[in-house]
């Protein structure tokens, strides 16, 4: 695991979340979201809450396609997938042209290019989380992943690495950790 | 776009499915150090973009020069590949997968393998005589 430079963190333990009004996201894509916080939120005593007002909210997500204003335009189909900052910015930033599957097993896709959202969301939470990217493949915080797969269980990496910044939940036992990736298969990439 | 996965992709989808944009780097794989290969330039964009060229760099040609090289081995160690300095297959292969568009190395900085110190005592063999 590793850190941003000087090891930001939230001072505060209950956070709360906004989706861009634009969107129009359905509960269907919402749900992803909030399963993906669950999963930090077990192994740390930090709370991520939905609200509406996103001009409020701590951490602030949205898709977007091609330059969004903020330097790092994205890039149409696959490519970079999503970006998110560092604690205390909470900006949260999805490429729009990716094909995101929202529910059911990825892995059986028609579409080679589809990409599991829970998988991009949980790995950028732990950037917003104040995690930088980890060379253990099996980690969530692996900067690449493969079209067509799913990988949404915190690594061991992940949790030793998360709660050093902010300490163990209270209730986690220690049971939700998983060594090996979930499930895997799929491309390398479109090239198919 | 949002996708159950058990869905019917519509055609116009599939046929625009294959586009990406670092699908042009598997044209790249087996350049050698030394030699000039047309589309590197992108390749050294790609690199910077991600930390693995500094900042500072700029105007990149289409050489295999020492920077591309450098940039090769640090990304091959961080992502546990044979650190051959090469564009191998697998490291192409692994260039084109879909990514995070965080940075892997900031201000050349990174706590990925790259950026951990090895202890090169662990070389020397130690004997002890019975």
């Amino acid at each position: 695991y590793s850190f941003f430079t000087g090891m930001p963190r939230w001072r505060k333990q209950a956070l709360t979340y906004a989706f861009s009004p634009g969107n129009q996201l359905t509960d269907d894509v919402k749900a992803v979201f909030s399963r993906a916080f669950d999963r930090w939120s077990t192994v740390i005593p930090l709370t991520f809450t939905q609200t509406d007002s996103i001009n409020t909210a701590d951490i602030q997500i949205g898709f977007y396609r091609g330059d969004h204003q903020d330097g790092e335009p994205f890039d149409g189909v696959l490519g970079t997938l999503a970006h998110a900052f560092s604690p205390p910015s909470g900006k949260f930033h999805l490429d729009g042209d990716e094909n995101w599957v929202v529910t059911g097993d990825v892995t059986t896709s028609s579409l080679t290019t589809a990409v599991d959202l829970e998988s991009v969301a949980v790995h950028e939470i732990g950037h917003l989380l104040g995690l930088g990217h980890s060379s253990v493949e099996e980690s969530i915080m692996y900067p690449s992943i493969s079209s067509r797969t799913k990988k949404v269980v915190l690594a061991t990496d992940d949790i030793q690495g998360i709660q050093m910044l902010y300490g163990s939940n209270p209730n986690y036992n220690g049971s939700s950790t998983a060594s090996v990736r979930e499930k895997e298969t799929g491309s390398s990439g479109g090239h198919r | 776009h949002f996708f159950p996965s058990n869905v019917s992709i519509p055609e116009d989808l599939l046929k625009n499915s294959t586009s990406n944009p670092w699908s042009f780097f598997h044209n790249l794989s087996g350049c050698h150090a030394g030699e000039k290969y047309d589309g590197l330039a992108k390749l050294k964009s790609y690199f910077q973009y991600f930390g693995y060229i500094p900042d500072s760099l700029s105007n990149f040609t289409d050489d295999f020069d020492d920077a591309l090289e450098s940039a090769l081995r640090t990304y091959q160690r961080n992502f546990n590949l044979n650190v051959t300095g090469q564009l191998d297959n697998q490291t192409v292969n692994h260039v084109v997968r879909p990514r995070c568009g965080n940075p892997d190395i900031v201000n050349g900085s990174t706590s990925m393998n790259s950026g951990k110190t090895h202890n090169t005592s662990s070389n020397h063999v130690h004997t002890v005589s019975h």
